[in-house]
């Protein structure tokens, strides 16, 4: 799975997720990718969120909705998406990792699986990274 | 305002062999967006010049290099979403498309739905003229090799709970 999320000089935020799915998925199944509010959502009220990680797991807790509900909430956007991921976590038992920005230009991409790689540029200034930390 | 642009590559068990193409690949995304932003695009262009990056880059499982079903077929998904006005599109189990993110921003442009899924949504490509390929030529001669280990896998391990030996 492949994602993106944007905000541009007028202040509009876009997302864009896009996948092959999983190796040996049964045929027609659909997993978060399409499906809006789980694979990603964007209000230029909050912000904009794309996700990744256990189709299913994200569709239960309709994952980019959430991070987008804790940023309107006041959370800070690594907040929002830390929190949404933990909950995934413990209810439903599933990993995955997202990435969000804010309508104010606050980012974050946080995972909890193993490894998801990702960057972030803004000002010229580029950020990276592939493993837990970095 | 000052534009920002993040993309992931997907979160997994990235294996050792393909963590620096994989981070080649979303920094060429962010770049590619970024800079299309500070020539005027807007941030539904960027996030969908950036997919379509990643989409072209077989390390990556969407579009090319996408990963194969139970029956050996490819089944691309995606979404792209406009905050300015909760505009959306959406496409699924489409196998011939290159650029499946282009298509759903043509769902959400030229139709009044969110998603098209299968035939529907490869009739509706046809009728715009969205780029069309082989199925074949999305796929990586190291997916066709796990997808079969994979497959072998899953029959010796039916074969093990289907016989007097089977255990967990």
């Amino acid at each position: 799975t492949v994602g993106a999320v944007a905000l541009d000089c007028s202040g509009n935020v876009a997302c864009a997720t896009s996948t092959g799915g999983i190796r040996n998925k049964m045929v027609g199944r659909v997993g978060d990718s399409p499906v809006i509010g789980s694979g990603g959502y964007a209000d230029n009220l909050s912000g904009a969120a794309s996700c990744t990680g256990h189709g299913e797991s994200i569709l239960r807790v309709t994952l980019a909705r959430l991070i987008l509900f804790h940023m309107e909430q006041g959370k800070g956007t690594a907040e929002a998406v830390n929190v949404s991921l933990t909950y995934m976590g413990e209810r439903v038992r599933g990993g995955g990792g997202a990435i969000a920005v804010s309508r104010t230009g606050d980012w974050a991409a946080r995972f909890t699986t193993e490894r998801m790689a990702w960057a972030a540029l803004e000002e010229e200034r580029l950020t990276y990274g592939l493993n837990p930390g970095e | 305002m000052s534009a920002v642009i993040v993309v992931h590559g997907g979160a997994w068990a990235i294996p050792d062999d393909l963590a620096q193409a994989s981070v080649a690949g979303v920094k060429a995304a962010a770049r590619r967006g970024f800079l299309a932003m500070k020539t005027g695009a807007s941030a539904l262009e960027a996030v969908e010049l950036a997919v379509r990056t990643m989409e072209d880059d077989p390390v990556f499982d969407a579009g090319h290099g996408a990963v194969l079903n139970a029956d050996g077929e490819v089944e691309l998904d995606a979404i792209i979403m406009d905050g300015r006005t909760l505009a959306a599109g959406a496409v699924s189990c489409v196998r011939n498309i290159p650029n499946p993110v282009s298509l759903a921003r043509a769902v959400m442009e030229k139709t009044d739905h969110v998603m098209l899924t299968d035939r529907g949504a490869n009739r509706f490509a046809q009728s715009i003229g969205i780029q069309e390929v082989s199925p074949e030529s999305l796929v990586t001669e190291q997916e066709r090799r796990e997808w079969e280990k994979n497959r072998k896998y899953s029959s010796g391990v039916k074969d093990l709970f289907n016989s007097q030996w089977g255990h967990d």
